[in-house]
């Protein structure tokens, strides 16, 4: 173990900048869309250095108190640490009454890292948790990256305070940009309607490129 | 890996965001394929604030339900397509339909196994017309399928039918057609009602490029 994050560690030290991939002849033209701010959410990322250097790697998600959260995770049998952990939460039944985050980082997808995989799961949503001041059951994470490498957790815990400080309700491209792997362009997309009183506004990103064909339930 | 996050303003229970959510996943993400891959990661997550104007949506049959649950799912279909669109080396995005099949799981069967054949996949990043590789990935799909009954479509040309290749094929328009950036191959098994559509894209060179030194 130790040597495994003592190799990531040594990448980073070393500078080792991602090769980023040419864009997609397919990326949707224009680029990323202009979506409507979101009320009561707001959106930070920040360089954390997880696994390479020189970009942003990590993105964290500030939800009002009132917010309700919904989901679908894969299926797979040899699913991550941080998976199982959004699914223990959601299968709580939290309530509303208590604000609600999301943090994911890139680079390293901390599956199939033992019990590792927790502890890394409960430093970072803890860490959210106590900068935010919401419930550790109200905050949910993701990784994404290399499978097999425990989590450097205590670099993105060493950044928490700084991507609370980032918070902004337009920052959601960035957001974006921060989860993405092998990605050649960030993705969003929006929709409004015509609620009774007034619009509803829906804004989603994603990241996705490859070790693509989703069960989720 | 997928990661989706969408957020949205309205005011709605957890159980009934839940409910939307989880109704939708199947012909959205669950419906795409890059590389036939299930991540240790896929995740989708929807989080309601509250902070609209608008009244809460409480009974899912009402009007305004509906429409959030078509634009949920507009947002969700436009971001399962982006993920495609982004597939490693891709440089053909591909919907596969499968019509007339007997029921809705074989109609899956057969539209995945398209999708996810590496020799359909390499044939279409080779702008190659092959018909041929689509009636084995229906054969080995394990649904229902009938040789003479089943006919093939690449856009609006019709290239196998009634178990032969089809009279009016013609191998100058199909490889034309093949020159597109957006296809659509259309498969109609004959034998019921049911049909679905998913997504995939090519199979490249570019791929092993980008994945065969990935960890390192």
């Amino acid at each position: 173990v130790a040597d495994a994050v003592g190799e990531a560690a040594d990448k980073v030290a070393a500078g080792v900048k991602k090769k980023l991939n040419p864009v997609s002849p397919l990326a949707p033209k224009g680029g990323f869309p202009a979506l409507p701010r979101i009320a009561g959410a707001e959106f930070a990322a920040i360089e954390a250095g997880v696994r390479y250097a020189g970009r942003k790697d990590v993105m964290l998600v500030r939800l009002v108190p009132g917010t309700a959260i919904a989901g679908a995770f894969t299926t797979s049998a040899t699913r991550a640490a941080c998976v199982l952990d959004c699914e223990a939460k959601l299968k709580q039944r939290p309530g509303v009454r208590d604000g609600a985050a999301i943090v994911v980082n890139s680079g390293n997808a901390n599956a199939f890292t033992g019990k590792l995989g927790q502890e890394s799961v409960d430093a970072v949503t803890g860490s959210a948790a106590k900068a935010l001041g919401i419930p550790s059951g109200r905050v949910f994470s993701s990784s994404t990256g290399v499978i097999g490498e425990p989590l450097p957790h205590e670099r993105i815990v060493a950044k928490i305070d700084d991507l609370k400080a980032a918070l902004s309700e337009d920052a959601i491209e960035l957001a974006a940009r921060a989860i993405m792997t092998t990605d050649t362009f960030p993705k969003g997309a929006a929709a409004v309607i015509d609620g009774e009183g007034g619009k509803i506004k829906i804004a989603g990103i994603a990241k996705g490129s490859g070790m693509i064909a989703p069960d989720m339930a | 890996t997928m990661l989706v996050y969408i957020f949205t303003d309205a005011t709605i229970a957890p159980a009934a965001l839940q409910k939307v959510v989880s109704r939708q996943v199947g012909d959205t993400f669950n419906a795409i394929t890059v590389d036939s891959d299930t991540s240790t990661s896929d995740a989708l997550i929807v989080a309601a604030t509250g902070k609209s104007k608008a009244a809460p949506i409480g009974d899912l049959r009402g009007k305004v339900a509906k429409a959030f649950e078509a634009a949920l799912r507009g947002v969700m279909m436009d971001l399962a397509h982006q993920v495609v669109r982004d597939g490693e080396g891709a440089t053909k995005l591909v919907e596969v339909r499968v019509e007339g099949a007997a029921d809705a799981a074989d109609a899956r069967r057969a539209a995945m196994a398209i999708a996810n054949s590496p020799l359909v996949k390499t044939a279409i990043a080779g702008e190659d017309p092959n018909w041929g590789r689509i009636v084995m990935a229906v054969g080995k799909s394990g649904a229902r399928a009938d040789r003479d009954t089943m006919s093939i479509r690449f856009g609006d040309l019709t290239l196998a039918e009634k178990g032969w290749r089809s009279p009016s094929y013609s191998e100058e328009a199909a490889a034309a057609y093949m020159k597109n950036d957006e296809l659509k191959i259309t498969v109609d098994l004959g034998l019921g009602k049911a049909a679905t559509s998913v997504w995939t894209c090519d199979l490249t060179h570019r791929y092993i490029d980008i994945n065969a030194d990935y960890r390192s």
